[in-house]
């Protein structure tokens, strides 16, 4: 058996070489190896696979590259609306979110709703209040979610009506989810 | 959405998946991602998983507990079971998708059925190991 593993994902979908500028993808490049070794270092020093997992996915939700936490897409409503899920295969204990607009690290709201509550899935503002009250998070302001680019992102869906970024002009978000 | 598996040194598998879901979503539109069992599960013994794509699609499909499944009651490699789904019924419902997974042995694997998916592992040294295209 390996000492330990760990592997990572930053969205799937078209994402054409031909169009994808060198400093972005070596931008994407970057960000992905960060990932990985917040994850390893957890890992190398005989972490938990769930630290391991959550330490990846909070490197890439403060990277705004990436579709989760400060990047995440905007709304029809330009609001930012977010979902994330952890579980521990050790026990089949889980945790997970919902429609949240006010988290920083959704992923650390999934750990803390997993080990801090006794419910699998909390939605929206009682996720929030629960983040807020009992799991000691900080309200974020919208604003540190928002980006230039995801609000010309935003734009360009509305302009012919999609809800889905499988017809964008972006090269690097031609990708869904 | 962005997402990690893991196997640590005590031989637990986790799972994590987090996202901002679609551009101009409304409705209060929930994709796989939060949903234990589509977008995202591990179980000792067997894998760990987290999938990006179609929401819709993966969600009907419940992509994670199938990998899982095919792998329990299937004996099914991880490799073959990550295939299957990703490049089977989902596929048929058209939707694009990748996964990655790691089994109860280390073994990492990646499947998409789409051109690209921004994803990394650990090499044998340690080192990570980052790729974007499907021809990478």
């Amino acid at each position: 058996m390996a000492q330990f593993s760990l592997a990572i994902h930053g969205g799937a979908g078209t994402i054409e070489k031909h169009r994808m500028k060198a400093d972005l993808e070596q931008a994407y490049r970057h960000a992905l190896a960060d990932a990985l070794l917040a994850g390893k270092n957890i890992l190398m020093a005989g972490g938990s696979s769930v630290d391991a997992v959550v330490a990846a996915v909070v490197s890439m939700e403060d990277n705004p590259l990436f579709n989760a936490g400060r990047g995440s897409v905007l709304t029809h409503d330009e609001m930012v609306e977010m979902d994330a899920a952890v579980m521990n295969g050790k026990d089949l204990n889980a945790g997970a979110l919902c429609g949240v607009r006010h988290i920083k690290n959704p992923i650390v709201l999934a750990r803390d709703i997993m080990t801090g509550s006794s419910h699998v899935m909390l939605s929206g503002d009682g996720a929030e209040k629960f983040a807020f009250n009992e799991a000691g998070h900080v309200y974020t302001e919208q604003d540190y979610f928002f980006t230039e680019r995801r609000y010309d992102q935003l734009l360009d869906a509305k302009s012919t009506g999609r809800a889905a970024l499988s017809e964008s002009t972006f090269p690097d978000d031609k990708k869904h989810g | 959405t962005v997402g990690a598996v893991a196997l640590d040194a005590s031989g637990n598998l986790a799972a994590a998946t987090s996202t901002g879901g679609l551009t101009n979503k409304r409705y209060g539109r929930i994709g796989d991602t939060p949903i234990i069992g589509a977008g995202t599960y591990a179980r000792n013994g067997n894998c760990a998983v987290s999938a990006t794509g179609m929401g819709e699609v993966l969600l009907r499909c419940t992509v994670a507990s199938d990998i899982s499944g095919r792998m329990r009651y299937g004996n099914q490699s991880l490799k073959d079971a990550c295939h299957n789904v990703v490049n089977g019924e989902i596929k048929g419902l058209g939707g694009e998708c990748g996964v990655v997974a790691v089994d109860a042995e280390g073994q990492v694997h990646f499947s998409l059925n789409c051109p690209g998916m921004y994803r990394g592992t650990l090499d044998t040294h340690g080192e990570p190991l980052v790729a974007i295209y499907d021809t990478d």
